[in-house]
């Protein structure tokens, strides 16, 4: 594939692989010297690098705001829709006033892949792998669901204990690198306001619990912010989603990303389910890649805006 | 490399509770090989399946055994997959 001169000429509405993607990021970084950099997080098990490109306009530490997709390889259109997302703050800084509003007081960090190893694996071996690439002692079976392996409710029901299941948990929480270098990220930077983490399908946006019944202490808000998100997102192509709590709108899931990162003090934690609904699941089409991305941005940008509206 | 030839992705509606219940249970017959795309939540909500080809009759015949709607959402998962190959392949030239 001849190598994109620019940020401007890579092909965003179509899918490509894990280094094509980060060969993005260090243009994008390199064009961008005053607003974006990038962040080597920590390593995946195989280790390559978990890039996470931090959008600053200046300041120390500033209250920020953590967007990951790809955490599930599979869901390719979530890879490519960050991708898009990264280009997308790059140029709408200075422009949108309600996103130069919020650089101009917040951070915003961007982890694109986040699972590369089962990335590269859907790639080259297996375009249905979900999972980490870690090996299981003991058993046959590859892999860890990193949306099962954090410290929330972790080995409750709603996860796996066999490690050849789709939603194994893992042997502890946190044991999956890619995992534990997030964890340590955010409570090392402790003032993250806000997490969202997109994965794909079914078109739904959920906060937590997962592994609870027990509301979380701001439904209400967390509640009527989705809806509002949900209802930006479908003023672009009627794309119509689903919200609620994890545990009441689709199913138990114990050891979940936003039920750890809520846990953790960050109010605005949410995940988001893209396209699709129909007739393509993981195959999404590469042509639905940017009136995904596009719709799913409006819903962010509420989200975005609404945190920075209501610092805590 | 991992190929699905003849594998298909079933779409599974749910009439009621009981039924929800059969479906889940399909999860821990793992001599099918099942791969959930989309989990059981609700009624309301369509269960995806990708069941191999080698298992397809099988399932077929144990939901209809149990008179448990599905549909066929992908015929041949390898066949959209090699598209999505072509794809990539001709936007990199």
């Amino acid at each position: 594939r001849p190598e994109p001169r620019n940020s401007d000429s890579f092909d965003f509405a179509n899918y490509h692989p894990i280094n094509e993607i980060y060969a993005f990021q260090d243009m994008l970084v390199a064009e961008n010297p005053n607003l974006v950099s990038k962040i080597v997080i920590g390593q995946s098990y195989q280790g390559r690098d978990l890039n996470v490109l931090k959008f600053s306009t200046g300041g120390t530490n500033r209250p920020a705001i953590w967007i990951d997709t790809g955490i599930h390889s599979r869901e390719w259109v979530t890879q490519a829709s960050g991708t898009w997302f990264a280009k997308k703050i790059v140029t709408e800084y200075g422009r949108d006033p309600a996103l130069t509003a919020i650089l101009d007081k917040m951070d915003i960090f961007l982890e694109i892949v986040t699972n590369p190893d089962g990335y590269y694996y859907t790639h080259n071996s297996n375009r249905m792998w979900r999972k980490t690439r870690k090996p299981n002692s003991g058993s046959n079976c590859v892999g860890v669901d990193p949306n099962r392996n954090w410290d929330a409710g972790f080995g409750g029901p709603g996860a796996s204990g066999n490690p050849c299941s789709e939603t194994y948990r893992g042997p502890r929480a946190h044991s999956e690198s890619e995992v534990k270098s997030i964890v340590d990220f955010v409570k090392s930077h402790r003032n993250f306001k806000a997490f969202i983490s997109i994965h794909s399908y079914s078109q739904m946006l959920l906060y937590p619990y997962g592994y609870t019944r027990t509301p979380v202490k701001d439904q209400a808000e967390l509640h009527s912010l989705a809806k509002k998100a949900i209802t930006d997102l479908a003023s672009l192509y009627g794309t119509r989603y689903r919200y609620g709590s994890i545990i009441n709108t689709i199913y138990q899931a114990s050891g979940g990303t936003i039920d750890w990162t809520y846990n953790q003090g960050i109010k605005y934690s949410y995940t988001f389910e893209l396209r699709d609904t129909g007739r393509y699941g993981f195959v999404l089409p590469a042509n639905q890649i940017i009136p995904t991305a596009k719709e799913t941005w409006l819903a962010l940008m509420a989200i975005m805006d609404h945190t920075f509206k209501n610092p805590y | 490399k991992e190929t699905f030839e003849g594998h298909q992705v079933l779409r599974i509606v749910a009439k009621d509770e009981g039924q929800l219940s059969l479906i889940k249970a399909l999860e821990d017959m793992s001599e099918f090989e099942l791969d959930f795309w989309r989990g059981v939540t609700d009624v309301s909500t369509p269960v995806d399946i990708r069941v191999p080809f080698h298992s397809l009759q099988s399932v077929k015949i144990h939901l209809e055994g149990q008179d448990i709607e599905y549909s066929v959402m992908i015929e041949d998962l390898q066949a959209m997959l090699d598209k999505e190959q072509e794809e990539m392949v001709s936007a990199a030239r």
